[in-house]
């Protein structure tokens, strides 16, 4: 159950939930992945997104289970689209705390799979909640800039403090996105991340790459769309390493 | 009184805020410039970022008023920013549909300024329904990729729906960013929004240059940083346009 959190925005969540996702499935993984974000990024990224949607919206809602839902989108991957209510979500604020735990009650019977991803928005409200407490495990895309930096450390101290007051852990794996090999800031912000995260960047740093940004708009992976690019071997490769839990250093 | 807005994350909403408020106020206006974003990352990109800080976050909890919590940060600039309690705004549920006003209401008085700007974070919740209703004129930042169109119609409906029902109508420019002029991608998105936006695209798209990726590490404007790069050249162009209402076609 792994969570691809981070709240700032544009940092390549949704590009990283979709790709990897496809290539673990292509390796022969029963997947899951769970569109968390009102925006439905992931649910269009797949071709899959429809008007008047029903998605894990209504699972959180009570109005529908997870099998209600779930769209085959590929072979091996399912998709649980966000739904058009999705939005409502974030602002209902009946039920108190234990609304955090909806999506990991809905969650619990989904044992068959070997992975389940929950692509996060861009915010730390009530559904990245969720998605946090339905995770053992969680992927923070950190792409190469400063204002990247400047929202990863927010966003530890967040995580922080709900984990130690839930008695809830993860464990944690960082990946550099939309990195500019060449460009000075993206070597510094990774470096920052090694010394300040030995043991936890996973190996391959996905570099900027043009077809991971026009894959979307065919409703296509980068495997579907231009299986050569250096965008395709990057998650390949990024698969791998996560798979063997391979780090930086 | 300027939301900058858009809910996709990452588009450029907070390095427009900040160079075209410098610009501007570099031309003489006088400028004020709001963080709404719970992540400061506007207020640490003016180098003003300080721990428990007080900022609009104190006003709309009704704590103190904008004089109390305004920095000048720049000849011409006045900066709130975002303080260390905004992200509770974004939770709080009390009050009902009154809670939408209440930077409408805060503003009121701001009577001496030129040009008042609103830097929106990446939801469509509570805090940018406050800078929507608070506004007269919106800017949204495009991204030139596929996923930031997608971001763009749902958007749009949102505000349609919201100005409908609360009879309250405001002039929208739209701004190309993050635009990588070799790329085909680019260039369609950018058509797309000059064909279904007629005579509401500013007439400069800001390139994508690393200069403006770099400048808030050092809590610099790209005018203090690097003066003659083409980000710089983009955001005076870019105010310039915005002054004189000038637009593509
Ligand atoms: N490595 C890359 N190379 C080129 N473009 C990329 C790369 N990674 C992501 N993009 C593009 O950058 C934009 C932002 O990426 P994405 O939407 O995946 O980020 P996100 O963190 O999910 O954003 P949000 O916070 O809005 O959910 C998208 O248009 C995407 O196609
Ligand atoms: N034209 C550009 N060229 C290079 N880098 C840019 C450009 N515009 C923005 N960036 C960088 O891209 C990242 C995202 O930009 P920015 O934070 O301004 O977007 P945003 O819409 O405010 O994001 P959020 O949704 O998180 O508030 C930042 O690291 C910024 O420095
Ligand atoms: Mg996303
Ligand atoms: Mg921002």
């Amino acid at each position: 159950m792994i969570a691809v959190m981070n709240q700032k925005g544009g940092v390549g969540k949704t590009t990283t939930t979709l790709n990897l996702a496809h290539a673990l499935a292509m390796s022969g993984n029963a997947v899951t992945v769970i569109d968390m974000d009102p925006q439905s990024h992931l649910t269009a990224s797949f071709g899959a997104e429809l008007q008047d949607q029903e998605g894990i919206d209504s699972v959180l809602l009570g109005d529908n289970n997870l099998d209600g839902v779930k769209i085959p989108v590929r072979e091996n991957i399912d998709l649980i689209p966000a739904g058009s209510r999705l939005g409502e979500l974030e602002q209902i604020a009946v039920g108190g705390a234990k609304r955090g735990w909806l999506l990991h009650d809905a969650l619990e019977k989904e044992h068959d799979k070997d992975y389940v991803f929950i692509d996060c928005p861009p915010s730390s409200g009530m559904l990245t909640m969720n998605a946090l407490l339905a995770a053992k495990e969680m992927i923070i895309p950190v792409s190469g800039d400063y204002l990247a930096l400047h929202g990863l450390s927010r966003l530890l101290n967040i995580l922080k403090h709900v984990e130690d007051r839930l008695k809830h852990v993860t464990k944690k794996w960082l990946v550099v996105t939309r990195f500019h090999s060449r460009r000075k800031l993206a070597q510094e912000v990774h470096n920052k991340l090694l010394n300040y995260f030995p043991g936890q960047v996973l190996a391959t740093s996905i570099r900027e790459n043009v077809s991971l940004a026009e894959s979307p708009s065919y409703g296509k992976t980068i495997f579907e769309y231009k299986n050569s690019c250096n965008g395709a071997q990057d998650y390949r490769d990024l698969a791998d390493d996560f798979l063997k839990g391979r780090t930086f250093k």
